[in-house]
């Protein structure tokens, strides 16, 4: 379960001040699908940087299952993100000299409650199950754009999250590996996985029950999901 | 006018091959603007990168406006990208410790022909053409990811190229922002420039006058538009 209230993200360039996030108050509860949607600019992965306790906002108050994520250290943090979050970076951050299999076993490998026996299987199966089995020893700069998307995609299931946040996860991607990848969230989902995408497509977001809307840092709308 | 024949390109990975290119034949007229789409992997970025002069095929023939461009050095090729190719690439490649500002100048900058009289003012116009007026000083780790392709598409366009090679320029971008890009895009190419953009969103290829479409490193179809 997600608790934002009032959310406030100030960035300084210079003199001046961008306002990214202008007091957000969200709450996701365990096993919803929601699509988060907006202009260029208008907030998402700021708000996404908030949810996987990767940034802190300048003010406001996140709670994650109950806990005050601010009140935390950065070790406690992490451990939090490395136990509940899978996350899927809007430019992938993939680590550009270690192969697809590699970053993809990586995050079991830092695990500090050592909850994976076999990290290489459960890596082969995630990439496997994005259409990469071929692609194991390609370096990220060896792979096609697409590719890349679906290793960090890989990279954010194979821990097993509460909580998936993916950030365009299916931007580089045709209509067909689109459709994989979301039937492939959407029965994780089934399963219990709460996920929150970041999308500007409609038919990704036709995948999710709700859909939030942001306009220059504010949610302008949130409705349930009309299913087609 | 782009003439690619037989043109095959194939990487190594270990004791593997990969055959990303298997073939192509494709020819390209002034002033014509012409949509790439295939499945994640097809080889769309690989045909990309060999008609920007980025990459050498294994084996065939590419000819631009007449010149064969494998038979010149690396010199005279790069003159040759700089006097007339823009490149929106996949993953932006900005300069991250140079501002939008300097990386949308740094082209007319480089040119051998010093051809432009006010580089800055040209950057500025530039921006704000992609609706960046107001970041200028941001540098590409303070842009949102859509913000960042807009200035790889400033700098693609800076020079007046005389060929536009944009590899999905709006993958991150939302529809209304989208509509803007392509309304531009459609603009310049009614003004004699050629466009080349690979996309698999079927609402930017109904900008496009004719379609490519790629299948592992194969053109599988390639015909006009039918305009909505
Ligand atoms: N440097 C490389 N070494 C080995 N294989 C490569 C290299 N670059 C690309 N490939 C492979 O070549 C194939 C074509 O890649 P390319 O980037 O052209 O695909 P694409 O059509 O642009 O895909 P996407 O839509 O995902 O961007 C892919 O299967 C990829 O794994
Ligand atoms: N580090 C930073 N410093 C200054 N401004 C920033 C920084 N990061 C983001 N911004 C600004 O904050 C605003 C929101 O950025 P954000 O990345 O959240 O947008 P977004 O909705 O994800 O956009 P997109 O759809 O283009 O990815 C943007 O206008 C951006 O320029
Ligand atoms: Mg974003
Ligand atoms: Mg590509």
């Amino acid at each position: 379960v997600v608790e934002l209230r009032d959310i406030r993200r100030d960035y300084a360039v210079g003199d001046a001040v961008v306002h990214a996030l202008r007091g957000i108050n969200l709450r996701i509860e365990r096993g919803e699908m929601v699509a988060i949607m907006g202009s260029s600019g208008s907030g998402k992965s700021t708000l996404m940087n908030t949810l996987g306790c990767l940034d802190h906002p300048t003010s406001g108050s996140f709670l994650l299952d109950g806990v005050a994520v601010e009140a935390l250290d950065d070790d406690a943090r992490a451990d939090l993100r490395n136990a509940k979050l899978g996350f899927v970076f809007q430019g992938f951050n993939l680590l550009a000299r270690t192969t697809a299999l590699e970053n993809v076993a990586l995050p079991m490998l830092y695990d500090r409650h050592a909850r994976f026996a076999d990290p290489d299987a459960r890596a082969r199966d995630a990439l496997s199950r994005v259409g990469l089995a071929d692609r194991l020893t390609h370096l990220p700069n060896e792979l096609s754009g697409g590719q890349q998307q679906r290793v960090a995609i890989a990279r954010a299931l194979v821990t097993e999250p509460k909580l998936l946040l993916a950030d365009e996860p299916t931007g580089n991607l045709d209509s067909h590996t689109t459709v994989e990848v979301m039937a492939l969230f959407q029965a994780l989902n089934d399963q219990g996985l709460t996920v929150v995408i970041v999308t500007h497509e409609d038919e990704v977001a036709a995948y999710c029950k709700r859909s939030v809307r942001l306009h220059d840092g504010e949610i302008v709308s949130d409705h349930p999901v009309v299913p087609k």
